[in-house]
């Protein structure tokens, strides 16, 4: 699975999200990529793309799952999607890349590793697997 | 506040000690993709059109799991999908069960600012793809040697792999052998 997420100095937000899914999977199967709130979300409070087990994602609601926890609760980007990959997806099953409208990012994972990077307007840049 | 990308190729079971020759091009193929962002955002693209951008040159790197690269299905075809959303307006496009469309992402975009719809699946998204003049190949073009070899390891096992799976064991093979799941269910 690949994806990205980006907001811009006006606070705008998308997110895009791609895969091939699981290898071996049966004929017919979708995973939780196209499945809107699942392994995609975006509204004005940020966006998110997640990667890892489909199935997984598409029960746990995930991506708009940090939406809700930062609308709901009130709480940072990072600190919702902590909360969302370590508490409501069992280990092993999901890694996120997330933005805020405020420029926040975040790339929590509950697998063993995860390709990804991240860049801000501040001159932070990260490239990282595990 | 100010403007932020971030980008992922895919989790799973990545081995620490993953080689160099398996690392370094995705490594590099990050840092490629991630610069594109950058460089759409500084020149004032919309984050629509920059997620979108990004998304397909990582489509287009085999070494990922998606556009060429795809991992292959239980009778070794491919079938991708993909999504896309604007925060702001909510608008939102995803696609499934594609055969021969080379940047999905895209595809999932028609879907959202051409449709009335935000889902298209199969035959139907297919055929839209054709309607729409996106490009497209042969099913041949997604299939990768590397991707026939892990088909082929994952169906000796009798499992299905997320993105980064470690070799399959024979004594771990041996193992599952009776198990309903084994580990098929994480990877």
């Amino acid at each position: 699975t690949v994806g990205c997420v980006a907001v811009d100095n006006h606070g705008n937000l998308a997110t895009a999200t791609s895969t091939g899914g699981f290898v071996n999977k049966m004929v017919g199967r979708i995973g939780d990529t196209p499945v809107i709130g699942a392994g995609t979300y975006a509204n004005n409070l940020c966006a998110v793309s997640a990667t890892g087990k489909g199935e997984a994602i598409i029960c746990g609601t995930v991506a708009r799952d940090v939406a809700a926890v930062m609308e709901y609760k009130g709480l940072s980007l990072e600190k919702a999607a902590a909360y969302v990959v370590n508490e409501r997806v069992p280990r092993g099953n999901v890694g996120l890349v997330a933005v805020s409208a405020t420029g926040e990012v975040t790339m929590p994972f509950n697998t063993t590793g995860m390709f990804r990077a991240c860049a801000t307007e501040d001159g932070f840049t990260e490239i990282g697997i595990y | 506040m100010g403007w932020a990308i971030a980008l992922h190729g895919g989790a799973g079971d990545i081995p620490l000690s993953l080689p160099p020759e398996r690392r370094l091009p995705r490594e590099a193929a990050l840092h490629h993709c991630l610069q594109i962002g950058v460089a759409a955002l500084q020149s004032q693209k919309h984050p629509l059109d920059v997620v979108e951008l990004v998304v397909r040159e990582l489509e287009n790197f085999p070494h990922f799991n998606a556009g060429k690269g795809s991992v292959l299905t239980s009778i070794g075809t491919v079938e991708m999908e993909a999504a896309i959303m604007d925060g702001k307006t909510m608008k939102c496009g995803a696609v499934s069960g594609l055969t021969t469309v080379v940047n999905a992402i895209s595809l999932a975009r028609l879907v959202m600012e051409k449709t009335p719809h935000i889902y298209l699946a199969f035959e139907g998204a297919e055929a839209f793809a054709r309607e729409q003049g996106v490009e497209t190949l042969d099913t041949s073009h997604f299939v990768t040697p590397e991707n026939v070899e892990r088909l082929k390891r994952a169906k000796e096992a009798n499992r299905v792999q997320i993105d980064y799976t470690q070799p399959i064991q024979e004594d771990v093979k041996a193992d599952e052998k009776g198990k309903e799941d084994g580990d098929s269910q994480i990877g």
